[in-house]
């Protein structure tokens, strides 16, 4: 992680679904890519953050100072994608859901 | 009730199985994976949903859920009923598709012949060689406790194979009705045109239904957690009733390394928190009253003499930390 980059980009995370205990009822996949978002959102933002236009506003108010407090726009999932998980329901029954957001596609200053 | 018509069913479902030449070969470890039953031939259908949707995306039966349900064989007043219990349906999951996948024993003589040599069994030949039997396939539906046998939903008339193999019909309109009704609990029962002595034997291969639906609430915030998270990750007290099974036998790998050693405080060395004995009013300094080995402000050693005793002074004295006269002076004078 030390040699990760300062801005806002995405890093590598492996979810083992072992690790948070739901691998008794998981069937498929056992793991899989998750990714996170994490960096600055410092002013000047780069394009490659894709800021929004308020987290550009944002930022050049924080850096004018005009009022105090402002925090610097987060770095968070911009498009993420889907996962097929294969798990037995309550019943021990076999089910197979698709859920949105599971992992990162790219990360953008917010 | 329904003629036997060739069901509209979702065609990743029909995939799965026509293309199947050997029902029972096994796709690989996840579906042994399963534990019990790992091979029956819901899982390996299952799994093959699965494949093909992390594979290729495709979204089966063009929703984002599939449940299935396996059977439960049980001999009513001489018939075999298998019994399917849809309850672990969720109220969000809107039904796009239901098909009753079953396995069909070969039904022609020269069929029956090579069945009746495997089974060696005299009484097989008996039957009669003649046309196949039509058989019926009964739906009914029924609440939780109700003894009754359930309102019928749907007759289906099967026309006997060439060769066994498993078969699937869409029962859409049976599962809507019946879970429209509230009954979830369905029964389904294979009934000979005419009437055959004996019990019929259940097909070794239990048969099993899936619902494709649509499940409005999985792009929720959370919606992982609903299905997923069966027990509170920190629980507080014992785990609720429904909670993993083995929770407490925590199978995870703690990854915490050990603190190593006691831990260090920041107190200042010598200066410690001792009570100033009760006595006179007026105010004394703390600090005059606590024996420190601090107390007599030495001069400044040089520099290489100061490196040399700060690391005696670090040999000597490792556990307790140690602080530049400054920040000595500092606290005195606090």
């Amino acid at each position: 992680q030390w040699n990760e980059p300062r801005i806002c980009s995405r890093r590598y995370l492996k979810v083992d679904f072992a690790d948070i205990g739901w691998n008794e009822w998981i069937i498929s996949p056992k793991s899989f890519d998750a990714y996170y978002c994490a960096g600055a959102c410092e002013f000047p933002m780069p394009k490659i953050v894709r800021p929004s236009n308020h987290a550009t506003i944002q930022s050049i108010v924080r850096a004018v100072g005009i009022v105090p407090g402002i925090p610097e726009p987060c770095c968070i999932p911009d498009k993420m994608n889907s996962l097929g998980v294969l798990f037995l329901d309550e019943n021990q029954n076999v089910v197979l859901k698709v859920y949105p957001n599971m992992s990162v596609e790219t990360c953008a200053c917010r | 009730s329904h003629r036997a018509t060739a069901w509209p069913a979702p065609q990743s479902s029909a995939d799965g199985l026509v293309e199947d030449k050997d029902p029972q070969r096994s796709p690989g470890d996840a579906a042994t994976a399963l534990g019990p039953g790992a091979q029956d031939m819901v899982a390996v259908h299952m799994f093959r949903l699965y494949e093909k949707y992390s594979r290729r995306g495709a979204r089966p039966g063009g929703g984002n859920t599939v449940r299935s349900f396996r059977a439960r064989l049980e001999v009513v007043d001489q018939k075999a009923l298998y019994f399917f219990n849809l309850t672990s349906m969720q109220d969000s999951e809107m039904i796009l598709a239901a098909t009753f996948h079953f396995y069909s024993e070969p039904w022609w003589p020269w069929a029956r012949e090579a069945l009746c040599k495997r089974s060696k069994n005299a009484s097989c030949r008996l039957f009669s060689t003649g046309l196949p039997a039509r058989h019926h396939l009964l739906f009914h539906s029924l609440s939780q406790n109700t003894a009754t046998q359930g309102l019928l939903r749907g007759a289906m008339a099967l026309a006997p194979p060439p060769r066994g193999l498993w078969q699937t019909k869409d029962i859409s309109p049976i599962v809507k009705a019946a879970r429209r009704d509230g009954e979830l609990l369905l029964s389904a029962q294979l009934e000979a045109a005419k009437k055959e002595p004996g019990v019929r034997r259940p097909s070794p291969h239990a048969p099993y239904i899936l619902i494709y639906a649509n499940d409005l609430a999985i792009s929720e915030p959370n919606s992982v957690a609903v299905t997923l998270q069966r027990y509170d990750p920190f629980p507080a007290g014992d785990p609720e009733p429904g909670a993993a099974p083995n929770s407490s036998a925590d199978p995870r790998v703690r990854r915490a390394t050990q603190a190593s050693g006691p831990l260090q405080d920041n107190e200042l060395p010598g200066l410690d928190e001792r009570r100033v004995p009760a006595h006179g009013a007026q105010h004394h300094h703390e600090y005059e009253l606590w024996p420190s080995p601090f107390q007599a402000l030495k001069t400044r050693p040089a520099r290489k003499e100061r490196r040399r005793k700060g690391q005696d002074l670090f040999v000597a004295s490792s556990q307790v930390l140690n602080f530049d006269e400054k920040t000595m002076q500092k606290a005195r004078r606090k």
